[in-house]
């Protein structure tokens, strides 16, 4: 079962057209396996992106260099995993 | 759960669980609800799609899938309950007895069957199908990418390691190839929506290129009706417009397809949220999301039973 400890999922805010290629050829890194929950659109529109660990310093690195905005959607994808797994156990049990 | 009263329609259900639901609901209507199997996914799991009909050979139909891309849960689990609803409001509800009376609907609530397992067993995240690419180690098809309609351009990748790898070739998955087989013999649907999560949104064609689809004007403001009844439960706001427009390009999509067949209300659906939960939507907003959604889809059906092509 593949787990997803530390992944962490991004919500990207490209504020011009520049950033918005910038993002945008975030897709074609393939080593950083991106998974785009919400893919590349329009200026402002939000892009949101999970990221596995491996790759959360470089992605992070690389929109913080480029100043491009992006919060923290998911801290740990895991967890919510986890907590999703939980609720469902407990409905059975109820 | 014995019959469909005490299924759990507030909790998301593995794939044999939702299989015998669909039995289930089928034995105890049998003169409303039937069960028709139009293929087999990849590993062999039936596509198993519920009819609604009251009679009448080859009516006007409308067709409403979920869970083309696996890991959105909570769009099978609102279609377990669109299900039941249908079921429930049969003889009660005035505008769903008027189309039922005239019309068949058709649901497909597991449409990635393979996938779904997938989903519940090794990987939450998985949104493909599940059969092998010849020469890539990698597994799976967008299925909302492999459609004859704008195949293989922009607007989908022909890598198939990534989400929305194209496929070897149109219609190439069993899942697609089922319901484009399905669509064309019937030759009767006029209605045909897509149900994907998340981003709260409501889209019609086209996706794959920027000109306008030429029922634009009506297939808008079918689309802030639907819309504006589905917020009048909860608020729930929803974007709505071509998917082009809306969203991004998208090649080789479902609707596209439908809508060059012919079939005029062709709409995708974009369930909750805005993306605070994504894909791991808590199970305490399936039923919520399920009714609200219910809202907008007779707002399509009913137009489209009054306005007949």
């Amino acid at each position: 079962k593949e787990t997803f400890e530390g992944h962490q999922v991004l919500r990207i805010i490209p504020k011009d057209d520049v950033q918005l290629s910038l993002v945008k050829d975030l897709e074609d890194i393939i080593e950083f396996e991106l998974d785009f929950w919400r893919g590349v659109t329009h200026v402002s529109v939000p892009v949101d992106v999970r990221v596995p660990f491996h790759s959360l310093q470089s992605v992070k690195i690389y929109l913080e260099v480029q100043d491009i905005e992006y919060s923290i959607m998911v801290e740990d994808l895991q967890v919510m995993l986890d907590e999703e797994e939980l609720e469902s156990a407990a409905r059975v049990a109820e | 759960p014995r019959n469909t009263d005490s299924f759990d329609y507030a909790k998301y259900h593995p794939i044999n669980e939702i299989y015998s639901f669909q039995d289930m609901l089928v034995a105890e209507n049998p003169n409303l609800v039937s069960k028709i199997v139009i293929g087999q996914s990849y590993e062999g799991r039936p596509l198993n799609v519920l009819k609604f009909s009251t009679g009448g050979t080859n009516r006007p139909a409308i067709w409403i899938d979920t869970g083309i891309h696996s890991r959105e849960w909570v769009t099978q689990a609102s279609g377990t309950w669109f299900a039941k609803k249908i079921v429930t409001d049969y003889g009660r509800d005035p505008a769903l007895t008027a189309i039922l009376n005239n019309m068949d609907i058709y649901l497909e609530i597991v449409t990635n069957p393979d996938g779904y397992y997938f989903t519940h067993n090794s990987n939450r995240m998985w949104r493909k199908t599940r059969k092998p690419n010849p020469g890539s180690s990698c597994i799976g098809v967008d299925p909302n990418r492999n459609w004859d309609a704008g195949f293989g351009g922009p607007g989908a990748s022909n890598n198939p390691c990534t989400e929305t790898y194209h496929g070897p070739r149109a219609h190439s998955e069993p899942e697609v190839k089922a319901i484009v087989d399905f669509v064309k013999s019937h030759g009767n649907i006029k209605a045909f929506i897509s149900i994907h999560s998340y981003s709260q949104m409501l889209l019609y064609p086209y996706g794959y290129t920027t000109t306008a689809v030429k029922d634009q004007p009506e297939l808008h403001s079918l689309a802030k009706k639907a819309i504006t009844d589905l917020a009048s439960l909860y608020g729930t706001r929803y974007r709505y417009g071509s998917i082009i427009s809306t969203i991004y390009q998208a090649s080789g999509g479902t609707i596209d397809w439908t809508y060059n067949q012919g079939i005029k209300y062709s709409y995708t659906f974009e369930l909750r949220d805005t993306g605070r939960y994504g894909f791991i939507l808590p199970a305490n907003q399936i039923l919520p999301t399920a009714r609200e959604t219910w809202l907008a889809l007779m707002a399509i059906m009913d137009h489209t039973f009054k306005n007949p092509y």
